[in-house]
């Protein structure tokens, strides 16, 4: 089976409106904004402390208030990609 | 081989003699140099106001021959969130790897230490960002750090090389990619460099990296110093070029900076490649700032060249470019590229073209070859879309497979080009298939896109695997990339015509399907080649420097295109110009009388006249029909295609087709039946073909139609004889009855059901029963059942059905039927 993968407590966030509603959404969900992603406009980086650090298991809870915040379009729970030097 | 360049350059940098893929300094016979960088060098090119950077492990700024070009604004530290990239250090010096490919490009020159960089006075940056958990922000982040000042983005990692990963870039990288060669440099695209993977011992291909398999990255493979293909090499179709690097033991390495301010002379793998090509790339754009980022895979394509790189599958396309699944168009030619970079103008814009989408699910057979194919005008109805010339070419699909690894794919061009898009992959057993994989190829680069497109997919078991569970081709679509205009006719007229030979001269014909009106075959000019001279410059040039080929007209240039006429014979014509050839190339044969090479008729690769009946040998994808010398995608009637020569061969007289070999026959002549894959002669009834006496025998009293005359060779039963156990008997033995079977003149005996001693009709139309069981109706039932079961508990039986449930029926039904 394929390995299983592995989540960590790093969001990517597409939240319309500009870095403020960014931060507003951040914070109304327990969320810190460490910014937006390279040049990806609307896309954010959030972290969240209380989640475990790496985890074989997606989480939920208080991220599904955060799906379903009117102003984020998207989101996706950071994955641990495995990457070798070559 | 080459010999010691006298006026080579001398660095006092201490490790300078053993850099031996940069120069001949050392006089000894393993002396290469066909990269070509010091000549790149002597014409003044090294690197200036170019800044590259480094996607890895971090990289040691102030080692002290990185330190005098390092570039604090082209790094940063995502890993650790600041500008400082440095590395980790740890016992095991884990994180020496960005350091290494740092000095390869941009290592400081005569500063007494280490080595010289290809790009010795380029800015030199890095991206600290292995060092961590990479995630798909991570990687967005990385390739998106600051598009508009760094040129060139090296990166020498990627998924695992295990001969089992599937994976490529995310949503997010996938946008960081696409912005930055949208925005990167001003708009003229960043340029990603990539390292086409380590996995060769794995049985790993490249195809499925989605980051060296991108039309973004610079897939860039590695070749030994003796022109071999090392260990670690994966093959794939997206490969642009190859550097040299690592290989056997007896072979040597690369020699760069190291971790602590050391120098290394064991930099290895693929790893080295793209960081050599990142700062020969760094060379040609201090030649011309103004590259795109398709500019410079252009200049790629046009400039490597197959050198002494060895391998089994060079092939030359349909636009004339030697291409490789192992180095791509071949070892990169640092002063070719500058020199063409100069005089570069920008190729026109890119235009995309989803050619074929087919979303048919289709069953992918074991063993034989899935084909499908797609007939298309490459968007030529769309201004915006339309595809003439082609760069990349992308195969979206979805596949289910019980075991992946086991899947071969090939994509085939109009023009017969025919590129492996996945190959098989041992290791590879997971059963998830592919989910939208795009597959890419560069072998086709310049060629015409309009016309036939193959795909086929074949299933190949390593293992023995269930028969019955096949893949799926769920959807496929063909996304065509390249210009609505030749790419190069932008260029004065000079340039233009001598770009021209090089992409049109041995130009392979659409299949005559494929053409719209206008792009019908251009008869070839039958006056001679008078190329147009500037009056004054041909006599200088035409008494001193005319190229060998030109004849006793004189030339007006040193090449073969600039000929006035020519000794042996001329190829292309006016409008795509021409050029003198000792010996005509593939496709084309010699016209001694005019002097010329013309073009054999299509699917001939060599030929004595332009006829279709003068056909010598056939084009991949053709065979050649012997008896009537011509070329034919598919052998007539009465021929099959014989793989290894690639001919029509004739098939045995009884058969009207066959495969493979002259009696492996599929339909026979009238007069002949099919038994065994052979078409022997139809024989009367009761009788059979004996092969040894060639004459009709007698079947065995028991059958009506037989193969042989023992009892066992029955293909149908005589007339009351019941088929039973491979012979026909007069009647079915105990426990057997005899059914009528469609089809079948004769009866078959099928087994009663298990406690029946006999049966008629039906396998539950009991007649008897065995001992221990006693009839109830037709069905016999075990002895050992109850008898006083009592009103409440019949009931019950009975309003549940149970006796009509086989596993109850031995004990309820004689039970309740006793009491009522």
């Amino acid at each position: 089976p394929p390995p299983r993968p592995v989540y960590t407590n790093h969001w990517a966030v597409q939240v319309l409106g500009g870095p403020a509603e960014a931060d507003r959404v951040a914070a109304a969900h327990g969320y810190l904004n460490l910014g937006q992603i390279g040049n990806l406009e609307d896309y954010y980086h959030f972290y969240h402390s209380k989640t475990f650090k790496r985890s074989t298991l997606s989480s939920r809870g208080p991220h599904t208030f955060l799906r379903m915040d009117p102003q984020v379009k998207w989101l996706q729970q950071q994955e641990v990609k495995r990457r070798v030097k070559r | 081989q080459v010999r010691s360049d006298p006026q080579a350059l001398y660095f006092n940098d201490p490790i300078w003699s053993n850099m031996w893929y940069l120069h001949c300094g050392d006089k000894n016979s393993r002396c290469r140099s066909e990269m070509n960088v010091q000549a790149a060098w002597k014409r003044g090119y090294t690197g200036k106001n170019v800044v590259v950077t480094i996607l890895d492990d971090g990289i040691e700024r102030n080692h002290p021959d990185l330190a005098p070009n390092y570039d604090s604004y082209a790094s940063y530290d995502v890993n650790g969130n600041d500008y400082d990239p440095s590395p980790r250090y740890d016992a095991s010096n884990e994180n020496k790897h960005g350091t290494r490919c740092a000095g390869e490009v941009a290592a400081s020159a005569n500063n007494s230490y280490c080595i010289v960089g290809i790009a010795y006075n380029a800015k030199i940056g890095g991206i600290r960002m292995l060092d961590g958990d990479v995630t798909d922000v991570v990687e967005a982040k990385s390739l998106g750090i600051r598009p508009n000042y760094i040129d060139i983005y090296s990166a020498s990692w990627g998924p695992d090389d295990d001969g089992k990963t599937v994976d490529g870039p995310g949503r997010l990288a996938k946008q960081a990619f696409e912005y930055g060669i949208k925005k990167g440099r001003q708009g003229l695209g960043s340029i990603f460099v990539w390292a086409s993977g380590n996995g060769g011992r794995e049985g790993d291909y490249c195809s499925c990296d989605g980051y060296t398999n991108s039309i973004y990255t610079i897939s860039v493979s590695s070749a030994t110093e003796n022109g071999y293909k090392p260990w670690y090499l994966e093959e794939c179709a997206s490969t642009l070029a190859t550097t040299y690097s690592s290989g056997a033991f007896y072979e040597r390495k690369i020699v760069t900076t190291d971790l602590r301010q050391r120098c290394t002379d064991g930099h290895t793998g693929t790893s080295v490649s793209a960081p050599m090509v990142a700062g020969i790339i760094a060379l040609a754009l201090e030649a011309n700032s103004q590259l795109t980022w398709r500019d410079v895979q252009h200049l790629l394509v046009k400039t490597s060249r197959p050198a002494h790189l060895k391998a089994s599958d060079w092939k030359v396309n349909g636009a004339g470019h030697k291409v490789s699944h192992f180095y791509g168009f071949g070892l990169v030619d640092a002063e070719a590229l500058v020199v063409e970079a100069k005089k570069w103008t920008a190729v026109p814009s890119q235009h995309m073209c989803v050619a074929a989408s087919d979303k048919r699910p289709r069953s992918i057979p074991l063993v034989q070859v899935l084909r499908t194919t797609a007939l298309t005008s490459a968007c030529a109805e769309h201004s915006d879309q339309r595809v003439v010339y082609l760069e990349h070419v992308v195969v979206r699909t979805s596949i289910s497979h019980p075991r992946r690894g086991d899947l071969q794919i090939y994509l085939v061009s109009p023009s017969g080009t025919k590129s492996q898009l996945l190959a098989k992959r041992l290791l590879d057993l997971s059963n998830e298939g592919f989910t939208n994989w795009e597959f890419m190829t560069v072998h086709c680069w310049g060629e015409k896109a309009e016309g036939q497109w193959t795909l086929e997919i074949q299933d190949l078991p390593s293992q023995v695997r269930n028969p019955e569970k096949q893949g799926k081709l769920k959807e496929w679509s063909l996304i065509l990339y390249g210009t609505a205009e030749h790419p190069y006719h932008t260029f004065s007229a000079h340039q233009s015509r001598s770009r021209m030979l090089e992409l049109s001269a041995p130009e392979l014909e659409p299949p005559k399907a494929a053409l719209s009106p206008s792009q019908v075959e251009v008869p070839e000019d039958e006056e001679d080649y008078t190329a147009q001279s500037t009056p004054g410059s041909a006599n200088i040039l035409q008494t001193s420097v005319c190229h060998p080929e030109c004849g006793d007209k004189g030339c007006d240039g040193p090449n073969a295109d600039q000929c006035l006429n020519c000794v042996h014979f001329s190829l292309g014509s006016v409008k795509t110009s021409r050029k003198c050839v000792s010996v005509c190339p593939l496709g084309y044969f010699g016209d001694t009388a005019a002097r010329r090479c013309r073009r054999c008729h299509k699917g001939c690769e060599t030929c004595s006249s332009r006829a279709a009946t003068q056909c010598l040998s056939c084009r991949r994808g053709f065979y050649h029909h012997q008896e009537m010398n011509t070329c034919v995608t598919l052998c007539p009637a009465g021929f099959y295609a014989d793989e290894s020569q690639k001919n029509c061969l004739k098939c045995h007289p009884s058969c009207k087709k066959c495969v493979d070999e002259p009696e492996k026959c599929t339909v026979c002549k009238e007069g002949f039946s099919l038994a065994r894959g052979s078409c022997i002669p139809d024989c009367e009834p009761g009788t059979y073909f004996d092969s040894e006496l060639i004459r009709c025998g007698e079947c065995h009293h028991t059958c009506g139609t037989c193969v042989g005359p023992g009892r066992e060779e029955c293909i149908h039963c005589a007339k009351n004889f019941h088929f039973h156990d491979w012979k026909c008997v007069p009647a079915c033995g105990e426990g057997f009855y005899p059914e009528e079977m469609p089809g079948l003149p004769h009866k078959v005996c099928r087994r009663c059901d298990e406690n029946c001693l006999s049966c008629a009709g039906s396998s539950r139309n009991c007649s008897r029963c065995k001992t221990g069981f006693t009839q109830l109706g037709t069905s016999c039932i075990t002895n050992h059942t109850c008898s006083n079961a009592d009103e409440t508990f019949c009931e019950m039986v009975k309003s549940n059905r149970l006796c009509e449930r086989k596993l109850f029926i031995q004990f309820c039904c004689r039970t309740c039927l006793l009491a009522g």
